[in-house]
């Protein structure tokens, strides 16, 4: 195994997520979805969507909390004529491993998902790029998802809350 | 909307996606699944997985054609006795656009779906960081998308494609 090298741990306890089930699975759907966000000005942080069945995909975002209800009221309209449906938007905290060079995923994923295991902490979503991993915990469980993978990475606070401005 | 700030557009052709099914959504379930990936080595690209539903999650998640093989094998093995079943593997091509300072990725996720579905190339997934939005499209549509994300941003020809050493 590489030498697992994460530099530290991020936390944005300030995000809800919202979710599109049955999302029809053909090209413009999702674009249509982004089109109504960007139309009144919310910013978006995550994007998560897993390949569909049976012609259908779940698609879920999150917001800043202050723009939840505009965002889901918005969704509600733009998905309205396709079948889909929008979910109760729940508040998230997302937590992330930041590291260069983690060009193995998987010994750095062991390492933070069996922290977060051993600490009866459910993930919600799991999203990654080349330096990062992130996922989506329930909101109470924020503080202590960034504590146990502080700990599993050796790493002293390092922790960079994101209050966005 | 603010100003749309892509400053290039990368492909990566060599990933395939093994998609595992109806995994328990407990804690403990995806790190049994990069463990195994862990233990035998084989570097995971591509992490995604979204609500899950009815106690069950997908997780799925990419790696280097010449692992497919032995990695599905691996799956198999680590998820049997949960009752999960890993999918087919599927070669996939993973189109990114990146882009510093894309603090809301609403506009650029708008235009970037918008300009797929206007060249009929359906997103299988979808995963986004603070610099970059990930879409995987079947593998014979990824010269395409990246053509069109090119020409949706105003970009010239600045693939960066990966290679994987
Ligand atoms: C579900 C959604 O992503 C659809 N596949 C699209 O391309 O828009
Ligand atoms: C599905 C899987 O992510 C599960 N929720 C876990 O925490 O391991």
């Amino acid at each position: 195994l590489e030498a697992v090298s994460v530099s530290g741990v991020a936390i944005d306890k300030n995000q809800v997520r919202i979710s599109v089930q049955e999302l029809p699975d053909r090209p413009g759907a999702a674009a249509a979805v982004f089109k109504a966000m960007a139309e009144i000005g919310v910013v978006v942080d995550l994007i998560v969507q897993n390949v569909g069945r049976a012609g259908k995909a779940n698609l879920t975002f999150s917001v800043p909390s202050e723009d939840a209800y505009r965002a889901e009221k918005a969704m509600r309209e733009a998905v309205g004529r396709t079948g889909a449906t929008v979910g109760r938007s729940n508040k998230i905290a997302k937590v992330s491993v930041v590291g260069v060079g983690m060009r193995s995923h998987s010994g750095v994923a062991s390492c933070f998902f069996d922290a977060l295991a051993e600490a009866g902490i459910n993930m919600l979503m799991i999203s990654t790029s080349e330096i990062k991993i992130s996922v989506a915990v329930n909101h109470e469980d924020g503080d202590e998802a960034t504590r146990v993978a502080h700990a599993a990475f050796g790493l002293e606070k390092k922790t960079r809350s994101r209050k966005k401005a």
